[in-house]
């Protein structure tokens, strides 16, 4: 109730500054934010009735928004030009760090496209964790989409080349990628991410078409890292945020967009299959401020 | 490094005989940045603050160091004080003893679970794995491979329901005169009431001397409202932050510290069975602190 409220003293900012701090937004980018609100809200026209939390919601959301920043040179965000599917198979890569929820991801992602008509094929391009292709053999059952594997301790880019130039060959539509979790900083880790992206830009120039980063919504300031380090090895077109439906709010993606350009993509409500969501950066905001 | 960036808020401390409030308030301040952007909740944070601005009152400026150096060392003093004494042991109760493993999906429980396992068995015990976890496809795939990896028993079986498991598995380590049974559970949203009850009747028919909250050590604001959830909810006794041999500065350590008041005994610092560390808050402190 006190967002409603139209008025901006000293105790309404600490708590709309409290509201961003807890969402995961960290400081540099709620102190921006603070101060062009005082500022707009000082010189606003007397006939505009936005309350403080509406400013802060409509600035969140220009950020949250603009698909027309080309990010970095690692970063490659699929502009309103680029249509999904226009490259035939249509390869998605995920990426993330563990435990993030890609596995699930990729049943969901196989899934959702399924329902837009699409043949999916998932690779199981995680080779090293314990009965991770086990896992992700229940995911692809449940997405309706073909599962391409070898055995434990396979080279994950032998894994990606067979994939692809089966989906090819099989003029399947989508190609989906899980890879092992990993930590930025493994830098033997981050090169072998390297070399599963590089092997399927052998095959087709253009891919991985999308290089999704996998983000825990509880993931604090470190999220911000893991884009850093994962768009540089991989590159990075958009990411993907996990388990909001806890209460976490995910914030952590407004300085990752601000600074590389990297727009939200899908959104994951839950474990259910069907528990994955286009990205609204309306409802999204919004939550922030419940 | 942190000194040089107290030096610049505390150069006007030079020449003063006393830490006095107004020369502390800039300071703390820039203490409360640190946290938040090493993840500290902002509860937790701002009760970290005020304890640091009592302690820094009154204070005399020693002559040996600078103002800013006095500063330094009251804040790390005090955060390793926050975060508790030096790691406390695993409660054990009459064979077979139980410890059970709880926490947010993917924080790195069933790993966690081998690794205690392994560090039980290699201080002379006979540890009996549990696999609780019915819900996530191949879990009990998981932690079988895990046991098999590490020649430690695991119990499985058909049933669906945890809290019968953990009875079977009961009578299981009795029969095969096993001295402690570590059960892993499947991972759940604190807003799950139905996955919280079942907790908390696995909970009571368990009947663990020692439950451990599983934390992922990159967690941020979320820490502190998912451990108060869960420790409102069943008895916890002890915490575990994982994966810190990344780069995420783990301010979850002092959050979920502050709200449950209960020790962390042990930090996951890597994704293999050796790799469990006793939780020293000292080193922590300096972490955070950067
Ligand atoms: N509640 C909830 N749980 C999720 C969501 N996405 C994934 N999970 C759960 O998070 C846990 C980890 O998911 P995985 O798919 O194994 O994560 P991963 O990134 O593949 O993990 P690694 O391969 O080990 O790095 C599982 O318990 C999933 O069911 C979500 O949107 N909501
Ligand atoms: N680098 C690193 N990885 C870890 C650590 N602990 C666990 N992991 C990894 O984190 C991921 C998730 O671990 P799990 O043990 O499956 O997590 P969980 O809590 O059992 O997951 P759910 O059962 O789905 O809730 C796996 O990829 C693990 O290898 C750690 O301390 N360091
Ligand atoms: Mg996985
Ligand atoms: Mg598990």
């Amino acid at each position: 109730a006190i967002f409603k409220s139209g008025k901006l003293d000293e105790d309404s900012i600490e708590e709309l500054e409290d509201a961003l701090l807890e969402a995961d937004i960290g400081v540099s980018i709620v102190d921006d934010l603070i101060e062009k609100l005082k500022d707009e809200f000082a010189n606003r026209k007397k006939d505009k009735n936005l309350s403080p939390a509406e400013i802060l919601k409509s600035h969140l959301i220009t950020i949250l928004n603009n698909r027309h920043h080309t990010g970095t040179e690692s970063c490659q965000v699929l502009t309103p030009n680029t249509t999904r599917f226009s490259h035939k198979p249509w390869v998605i890569l995920l990426v993330g760090v563990n435990g993030s929820g890609k596995t699930t991801t990729a049943g969901k992602l196989a899934y959702y496209y399924g329902l837009q008509g699409k043949k999916s094929v998932i690779a199981a391009c995680d080779t090293f964790r314990a009965a991770a292709v086990e896992q992700i053999e229940v995911w692809a059952q449940r997405g309706g989409a073909r599962l391409v594997k070898q055995k434990s301790g396979a080279d994950p880019a032998s894994v990606a080349y067979d994939a692809y130039k089966s989906t090819q060959a099989r003029s399947e539509d989508l190609l989906i990628v899980d890879t092992a979790g990993r930590l930025q900083s493994k830098r033997n880790l981050m090169e072998e991410l390297g070399k599963v992206a590089r092997v399927l830009r052998k095959h087709d120039p253009t891919a991985p078409h999308e290089v999704l980063l996998v983000i825990d919504a509880t993931t604090g300031q470190n999220g911000l890292s893991q884009a850093r380090g994962f768009t540089s090895v991989a590159g990075g077109t958009g990411l993907i945020i996990t388990k909001l439906d806890g209460t976490a709010r995910g914030g952590v993606v407004v300085p990752i967009q601000s600074e590389l350009g990297l727009p939200v993509e899908f959104i994951g409500l839950g474990e259910g299959v069907d528990d994955l969501h286009p990205f609204d950066a309306k409802v999204f905001v919004n939550a922030i401020f419940e | 490094q942190l000194t040089d960036r107290f030096e610049k808020f505390v150069r006007n401390l030079r020449g003063q005989g006393k830490l006095t409030e107004k020369n502390v308030q800039d300071t703390v301040r820039q203490v409360r940045r640190i946290m938040l952007e090493a993840d500290v909740s902002l509860p937790a944070a701002k009760a970290f603050v005020k304890t640091i601005q009592e302690k820094s009152l009154g204070q005399d400026v020693l002559k040996s160091i600078t103002p800013g150096q006095q500063m330094v060392k009251i804040i790390h003093d005090e955060l390793a004080a926050f975060l508790g004494g030096q790691a406390e042991p695993i409660r054990f109760g009459k064979s077979p003893s139980t410890i059970l493993m709880v926490g947010l999906n993917g924080a790195g429980k069933t790993t966690t679970c081998a690794k205690l396992a392994l560090h039980l068995k290699r201080s002379g015990r006979q540890p009996l794995l549990v696999a609780a976890d019915t819900k996530r496809p191949a879990a009990i795939e998981q932690l079988v491979l895990l046991g098999k990896q590490l020649d430690i028993p695991v119990f499985t079986s058909d049933d669906k329901n945890p809290v019968r498991i953990a009875k079977d598995a009961r009578k299981h380590a009795q029969k095969e005169s096993l001295d402690c049974i570590i059960i892993d559970s499947a991972g759940r949203m604190h807003v799950d009431g139905e996955l919280m009850d079942e907790l908390k009747r696995l909970q009571s028919i368990a009947n663990p001397p020692e439950t451990l909250l599983v934390v992922d050590g990159m967690t941020g604001q979320d820490a502190v409202r998912s451990a108060k959830a869960f420790s409102e909810r069943i008895d916890i006794t002890g915490l575990i932050l994982t994966k810190l041999d990344g780069d995420a500065r783990g301010g979850a350590a002092l959050s979920i510290r502050w709200i449950t008041d209960k020790p962390i005994k042990f930090v996951g610092v890597g994704e293999k069975p050796a790799d469990l560390d006793a939780f020293h808050p000292d080193r922590m402190a300096g972490r955070i602190l950067g």
